[in-house]
């Protein structure tokens, strides 16, 4: 079943919390 | 035009970029997905197939030409003629524009969303939250079939009626291609969620 | 070739990689990162500036003729000549490759080890292991350019000698790069880091 394939996947499941992090990180930085 | 043999193992919608683009422009392409040619999680150990392909990551491929290329982004151009490239520099940048918004924007949260109802990872409510929803293009270009084809298992396994009327460009970009002979001549006939699939502990 | 107001906050690897493509090809990218034009937090939540980038992401390019575009990957190619693009449909199909790879499989390990030694992510010791090398290409393309840009932090942050020793071809590629005048006119001197910076609790 391709579900079986798709375990193998590479994905960046925390991406949204690296992004908001970058965001605030670039917010304080530019006060 | 391209012509080549794309190794894959079966149902995988990166590849289906690449297949899709071939159904529109005419690229002969070959798939391998079964074995003896295609054994997952062993032919991408083959010391032949690594000197290739050395980050062993499907979907990978081989032009009849010996030309050899795996991000699935890559293949998918590859295989594209220029309408499906975009003809002038404006519709080029607007297909590199949506082929990365749909890996960088829709592939986190919609695979948060729909690997824990497949029972391949845990549930985490928050990311699933983030789903968004996304323009419908005009003419196809890579960049519908790229956002198409990312969206394929959120519309197979999550996406109910009542909940993704709130996308109405959405569904109307994801109806529409799917029921273009080049899309189907690839995916086949699309059975669309009824029921929003839970958790699958 | 492309000219336009490229908006972004300083410092901002994702904007560096269109102005050093602009570099090379002569595109005319006026920059407004600071105040009165620029205000970070503030400039992407004004009606004005949402209708022409809905996604509220920078980088984001409006040209002088109206073109508007936010993907950094599609303003980099917007601004690039056929050189930077790839000029055979390999080439082509390589840099897309590339840019691809660079953002599926450098970013989050890359962004995975700097940002606890920036102090704005908790450290996972086991994702920090998994950085990984890569090819140096022959001819700068928008490939090295896009893969030099993600490096930057690391090469800045944690990348010390002893460490990335271990890794010639990546290094020949950075140093050459950041060497060449295009590069050096955006990134100025790129102050290599001499002792991996820590989590910062």
């Amino acid at each position: 079943m391709a579900t079986n394939f798709l375990v193998h996947e590479k994905i960046w499941f925390d991406k949204f919390k690296y992004d908001d992090a970058e965001r605030r990180f670039y917010e304080q930085m530019n006060g | 035009m391209a012509a080549g043999t794309l190794y894959t193992y079966p149902e995988n919608w990166r590849a289906f970029k690449a297949l899709i683009a071939a159904q529109y422009s005419g690229a002969q392409v070959h798939v391998l997905s079964a074995p003896p040619h295609f054994h997952f999680g062993q032919t991408n150990r083959i010391p032949e197939f690594l000197r290739k392909f050395p980050a062993g990551k499907f979907p990978a491929f081989e032009g009849d030409d010996g030309f050899c290329v795996f991000e699935s982004n890559a293949i998918a151009y590859y295989v594209s003629n220029e309408e499906l490239q975009g003809s002038t520099p404006e519709a080029a940048a607007q297909v590199v524009h949506w082929v990365s918004f749909a890996d960088s924007d829709i592939v986190p949260p919609a695979s948060t969303w729909v690997f824990p109802t497949l029972g391949i990872m845990h549930h985490n409510k928050q990311a699933t939250e983030n789903m968004k929803t996304f323009m419908a293009g005009k003419q196809v270009t890579l960049a519908d079939i790229t956002v198409v084809c990312i969206l394929l298992w959120l519309y197979k396994q999550v996406l109910e009626p009542s909940f993704c009327q709130a996308f109405p460009n959405t569904n109307r970009l994801f109806l529409t291609c799917i029921n273009q002979p080049q899309f189907r001549a690839v995916l086949g006939e699309v059975k669309l969620c009824e029921k929003m699939a839970q958790f699958d502990a």
